[in-house]
């Protein structure tokens, strides 16, 4: 099935959030994303990652608006659940690929991550459906993120879009 | 904007594969996704939750006939780069919601995790995007997860879909 990558976007203002070592078993993602559902707090992406024992990290990334809210409630149930802690960063962006066919080919994920490399910026998280590869990285690199995987991937000026 | 799920789909045979450790800076994920990409393999999801110091983990999750080849050129670059090393399972499925909307609204995620839950199903890693999120859950659960995600999400029968 044949890559094809259709655009590039942006969502500058973000945050990212991650709850520490919460116990790794059914129950508790549920418990956090109720908890944040309730508070009527929106979520842009959700990671978690592969644990180390019976402990697991979940972050996830969210306009920085939200941000303060959204702590809050994971604390609390950091402390109920006794994990490690929340730790947090309101200076990200979110720059994301969108195509079709397997975006998540090598090729494709390679190409992208290469564009910022180049430009010396820092992936700090990396979340990927079929169709979409999206990076968080510094907010300062934003714009240049944008404009690197734009002339990389040699995208028309349609394609350009800034959230 | 209103949120829709419009269907469960599931991943069998897939397999989980973390690099652990690799140095936070430019150009790592450019190089570990440079050389799966030269090996000509197919990765289903990649994803990098926060990091702790200057080290973090990526976990990619792909169909299990990959996972040796994969195994192998992960471990290489882990020597290379000093890396904590590499860990893998075969024996995971990916079960995911599509929708439109924000299906990373809390409420809607909540739901999906909380069908899980409530089959005593562990949630191993989760990865999403605007319109898709994706669980990973042991490879034995994946009929008994699709089945739960239908009921509690009231999807109809067409748009169950076994892949
Ligand atoms: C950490 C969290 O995802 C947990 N494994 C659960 O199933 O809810
Ligand atoms: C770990 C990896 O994503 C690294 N931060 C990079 O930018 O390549």
């Amino acid at each position: 099935e044949k890559v094809v990558v259709t655009g590039v976007t942006a969502d500058k203002d973000m945050a990212k959030i991650a709850i520490q070592k919460v116990p790794d078993r059914p129950g508790i993602a549920a418990k956090l994303f109720g908890a944040l559902a309730r508070e009527g707090i929106s979520v842009h992406l959700i990671i978690q990652s592969i644990g180390e024992g019976n402990v697991t990290d979940v972050t996830i990334v969210l306009k920085r608006e939200y941000m303060e809210r959204a702590v809050e409630v994971l604390r609390r149930l950091s402390k109920q659940l006794k994990a490690q802690g929340v730790i947090f960063d309101a200076n990200v962006a979110e720059v994301s690929i969108v195509g079709s066919g397997m975006v998540t080919e090598p090729g494709v994920a390679a190409r992208m991550f290469r564009a910022l490399a180049k430009r010396k910026i820092n992936i700090e998280l990396i979340s990927t459906s079929h169709i979409r590869i999206s990076c968080v990285i510094h907010k300062r690199h934003v714009r240049e993120a944008v404009r690197a995987i734009h002339e990389d991937f040699k995208l028309g000026k349609l394609k350009r879009r800034l959230a």
